[in-house]
C-alpha cells in the first residue's frame, strides 16, 4: 500500500519540484515503484521528467482532465516515464483554468484523495508536486497525503514562511485531514561557503527540530541543469553531489516508514 | 503622476520581491518618490523592508484591510518606511483569507486599479509585488498597473514559464486592461560561472529580444542577506553587486520613460 505523501512549501522556488523528482526517481532506482502527481499548472515536474505535456493535453490525460473525469476510469492518466518503476499523472496549463467549484457533489478538496484511494495499492510511493500557493490544489493535496515533505531554502524569506505554511497544516488537519503528519522539513539549496545558509538550517532545527531530516540538499549546479535535458539528477550524474545528497534522503525516507 | 509597474511572474522564487524591493529602494535614493504595494499574503516585501506585518494587521491597515475598506479613506494604509521616500502597503498572512467574490459591486480584478487611481498622483512610481500564482490577486496587480516588470531566474524552469506568463499579460490586456504594456523582462540571479545562466540569458534574447533590460542582476549572497535585516541593498552594503546592477536597472527604467 503505498505512502502518499505532499510536497509542500508556498514560498516559491525552494525546491519542490526538483525534491519531487528527484527523490522520486531515486526511491524508484532502489526499485519501490513511485507515481509522482504534478497539482501545479507550471508543469515543472512533467517537464523535468521529460514528458511532453502538449502530448498529454492532446489526449486528454493531464491533471486537469482527471479531475473533471466522472467515469472515474484513472488508470488511462498514469503515464510511464523512460525511468523504471517511475509514472507520472503530468499537468498542463490548463490546469490554471479548472475551476473546482463545478465539480458536482464531491467537497472540492477531497477530489485528488478519491482518486488515490483507487489507485495507490498498485504503488510503494506516491509524491504530489504542489504549487507555490495554499490553494484549493495545495489543499488537495494535503487531503490526499498521509504525510507533508516541506522543503526548505536555506534563506531568510523560506524560513520567514514556515509558519504560515505549519499553520496551514494544523488546519488541514483539523478540517480535512485528520491523519496529516509531517513527512519531514528538508533544508535545500544549501551553500557551504556562506553563513546565510548555515544559519537557516540553525534556526529550523531549533524551532522544527525532530522533524528535520539529517539530509541537506546542498546547491549543485547539476540539479539545475538536469531538468533542461529531462533526466533526473541521479540519471543526469550520478557523481554529483545532487545524486548523493537525494540517495541520502531516500534512504533517510524509506528508514522512517 | 506615477508610473505604475506590476512585478509579476507565476514561478516562484525568480526575485519578484527582491526586485520590488530594490528597484524601489534605489529609484527613491535617487529622489524619486516611490510606493511599493504587497499583495503576495506572505508579506516578503513588508519584512524586506523592515516592516512589522503584526504591527500592521493590530493597526488594520494592511491590504487585506484596504481591498475591503468600503468608506475609500485610503491615506491611512501608506506607511512611510525608514528609507527617504520609500512608502508601502503592507500585507500581512491575514490575505490568505480575502475572498475577493464578496467585495460588493466592483468587479473583483479591478478593486486595485480604483484605490491607485486615488493616491497615484503623490507618487513618481508605484511597484506592485505578485504572489507566484495566475490568482485574482496577480490580476489586480496586473489590471492596476501601466506595465508589467516580469523577473527571469536564468534557470530552465523559469524560462519555460514565460510563455504562460505572457500568454497572461495578453489576456489581461485583452479582458481587463487594454493599455497594459511589458515595461521590461529582467535576468536574475545570473551566474557567470555556469553555462547554464548565460545559454537562459540567450534564449531569453532570441525570444523576446527588445524587452530584456541590458541590465542583467547577478546572483550575489549579499542580496539574499539584506533580507535578514529588513535593509534593501543600497543601504545594506553600497559596494555590492547588487547595489550597482540595481542601480543599472533604476537608470533604465528611469531612460525608458
Ligand atoms: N540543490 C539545488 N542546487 C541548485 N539548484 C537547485 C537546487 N534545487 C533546486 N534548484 C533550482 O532552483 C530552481 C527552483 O527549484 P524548483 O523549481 O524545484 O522549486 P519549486 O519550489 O518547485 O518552485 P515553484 O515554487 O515555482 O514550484 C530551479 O531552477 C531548480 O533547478
Ligand atoms: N540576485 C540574487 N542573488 C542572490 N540571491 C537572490 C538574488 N535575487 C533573489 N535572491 C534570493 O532568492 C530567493 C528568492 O527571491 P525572491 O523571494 O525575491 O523571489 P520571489 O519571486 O519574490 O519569490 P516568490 O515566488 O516566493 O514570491 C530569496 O531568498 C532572495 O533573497
Ligand atoms: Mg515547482
Ligand atoms: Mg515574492
Amino acid at each position: 500500500m503505498a505512502k502518499v505523501i505532499a510536497v509542500t512549501n508556498q514560498k516559491g522556488g525552494v525546491g519542490k519540484t526538483t525534491t519531487t523528482i528527484n527523490l522520486g526517481s531515486t526511491l524508484s532506482a532502489f526499485g519501490k515503484k513511485v507515481l509522482i502527481i504534478d497539482i501545479d499548472s507550471q508543469g515543472n515536474a512533467t517537464q523535468g521528467l521529460g514528458v511532453d505535456k502538449l502530448m498529454l493535453e492532446k489526449k486528454k490525460i493531464t491533471t486537469y482532465d482527471l479531475f473533471l473525469d466522472d467515469k472515474k476510469e484513472y488508470d488511462k492518466y498514469i503515464y510511464k516515464t523512460s525511468f523504471d518503476n517511475l509514472y507520472i499523472i503530468g499537468s498542463s496549463q490548463n490546469l490554471v483554468g479548472l475551476d473546482l467549484d463545478y465539480i458536482g457533489d464531491m467537497q472540492k478538496e477531497k477530489i485528488l484523495k478519491s482518486i488515490i484511494k483507487k489507485i495507490k495499492k498498485d504503488y510503494d510511493y506516491i509524491l504530489i508536486d504542489c504549487p507555490p500557493s495554499l490553494n484549493t490544489m495545495t489543499l488537495n493535496g494535503m487531503t490526499a497525503a498521509d504525510s507533508v515533505l516541506i522543503p526548505v531554502q536555506s534563506e531568510f524569506y523560506a524560513l520567514e514562511g514556515m509558519t504560515q505554511l505549519l499553520n496551514s497544516v494544523q488546519l488541514c488537519k483539523k478540517h480535512l485531514n485528520p491523519k496529516l503528519k509531517i513527512e519531514g522539513i528538508l533544508i535545500t539549496m544549501y551553500s557551504s561557503n556562506t553563513n546565510l545558509s548555515e544559519s537557516v538550517r540553525q534556526e529550523v532545527k531549533k524551532y522544527f527540530g525532530k522533524y528535520v531530516y539529517k539530509t541537506v540538499i546542498r546547491r549543485n549546479i547539476a540539479i539545475a541543469e538536469a531538468p533542461s535535458y529531462g533526466i533526473p539528477i541521479n540519471y543526469y550524474d550520478k557523481n554529483a553531489y545532487g545524486t548523493f545528497d537525494y540517495k541520502k534522503l531516500a534512504r533517510e525516507v524509506i528508514e522512517n516508514e
